[in-house]
């Protein structure tokens, strides 16, 4: 049968998901090194931490408010870290 | 706001532009730089100079995908547009633009201007602001770059680094303020602070006033807030860094260069019954948070903390400010007095203490 519409792009936005909080979301200080380390956070968790900064409802999912808010054109510093 | 701390430990900085973009002329590119920095020195003491070779503090070029030696790469158009680095050696300030972007001098593709304006905070030590109105928020939004750029939260956050600029105008006055301010007869239609400084505003000028060091200068108000009429009839300087305007049954809100979108509202929806036409004149006590609103020889109190008309009032003005008997043209408060205004006379009022100081003439702030 062919794939329902709403399940084409679920593959593609689980892709952008993971890019975009990899690239944003991804490091923070190490209060205790003065360094940096890889965030252990978990996705729904750096989601959530996307989700307040840009004032979206903070579900932790990926629903279509925030997949439109990660297409937008955008500055490269990740908005988390120093 | 957010910072990246330190920020630089010098005021002069100086930046090269190492490549340009074929999307624009490379005269377009170099007016969009240093309108982008002219930004931020407007308000901070920091003085940007371009040089054209060798190690600038801020190295500033356009590529594409993987570039150079960068840890960050671009992703080819749309997404990622720019990027760079907080104040230090090596990438430290620098700032790159992706090549693979369509970058303008308007509204089409992305304006190059707006997008310097924005890296160039990181490159002085900001990060993003989640503040929606921010040049610093993350994202692209197209403003007429007629338009000041920064909001209230960028300055504050860039002042937190480097403070503001040195409170001298470019020329003092020569001689002192025109007969024309200085006439015995002057009176204003309404004075607020703002920031550091006093307006004073009279039909469609205004005279922005340093108390710190007298310097005067007069501007056409539209040349600020062009939405403004002419005639203003009172205005204050809130806790939020924000002035109110009042003409008539209608008042405006202004951050910065900007208003508050929905504005003008009716005098109405800050609490006034349905027969309050216009307001004499408005301060804000920074002191307690409320803002005392004057009508005839009566006055309201507005709490700006709870953002609503206070109980009990109107109430006299005598009463509570005795010795302020005439009606109010203007006041404002500096260093914790009022300064009322009526025709050409002004008294200073301490409200703490409940009583008028002295009286002066009213144009005692401009150097005469």
């Amino acid at each position: 049968l062919p794939v329902h519409p709403e399940n084409d792009n679920k593959e593609d936005d689980a892709k952008l998901v993971q890019d975009y909080l990899n690239k944003f979301y991804a490091v923070e200080p190490d209060p205790n090194q003065l360094g940096w380390k890889i965030n252990a956070e978990s996705t729904a968790e750096k989601l959530q931490k996307m989700q307040q900064f840009f004032g979206l409802k903070v579900t932790g999912k990926p629903d279509t408010e925030t997949l439109e808010t990660m297409k937008k054109p955008r500055c490269g510093v990740p908005d988390v870290g120093l | 706001y957010g910072v990246t701390l330190p920020g630089w430990k010098k005021a002069k900085l100086t930046y090269r532009i190492v490549n340009h973009t074929p999307d624009m002329s490379k005269e377009d590119v170099d007016k969009a730089i240093q309108k982008a920095f002219k930004v931020w020195s407007t308000v901070t003491p920091l003085i940007f100079t371009r040089i054209h070779e060798g190690i600038a503090d801020i190295m500033i070029a356009f590529g594409t995908k993987a570039h150079g030696h960068c840890p960050r790469y671009f992703d080819g158009p749309l997404g990622v547009l720019a990027h760079a680095f907080p104040p230090g050696s090596g990438f430290g300030g620098d700032v790159h633009f992706d090549e693979d972007e369509d970058w303008t001098t308007g509204s089409a593709g992305f304006n190059l201007f707006l997008v310097a304006a924005h890296e160039f905070g990181h490159a002085l030590g900001l990060s993003h602001s989640n503040d929606q109105g921010a040049l610093m928020f993350p994202n692209y939004a197209y403003v007429s770059p007629s338009e000041f750029p920064l909001s209230p939260d960028d300055i504050s956050g860039i002042q937190s680094i480097y403070g503001s600029p040195p409170n001298v105008p470019d020329k003092r006055p020569a001689s002192p303020t025109s007969p024309k301010t200085c006439g015995s007869q002057i009176s204003f239609d309404a004075i607020t602070t703002l920031r550091r400084e006093v307006i004073f505003l009279k039909g469609r000028h205004l005279w922005r006033v340093y108390p710190d060091n007298s310097a005067v200068e007069r501007e056409l108000i539209s040349t600020f807030w062009p939405i403004l009429p002419p005639g203003i009839e009172a205005a204050y300087e809130n806790m939020k860094d924000q002035i109110l305007f009042f003409k008539g049954n209608k008042f405006w809100v202004i951050s910065g260069y900007q208003v508050l979108l929905g504005y003008p509202k009716n005098i109405n929806t800050l609490g006034f019954p349905k027969g309050i036409k216009k307001i004499d004149a408005a301060v804000c006590n920074k002191n307690t948070g409320k803002t005392h609103l004057f009508i005839g020889d009566k006055y309201w109190r507005f709490d700006e903390n709870s953002q609503s008309m206070e109980k009990g009032y109107p109430r006299r003005i005598v009463n509570d400010f005795p010795g302020i008997s005439q009606k109010i043209d203007a006041v404002f408060q500096q260093k914790g007095l009022f300064y009322f205004f009526h025709g050409s006379k002004q008294w200073e009022f301490d409200p703490t203490a409940k009583k008028v100081i002295r009286e002066i003439k009213s144009n005692s702030w401009f150097n005469c």
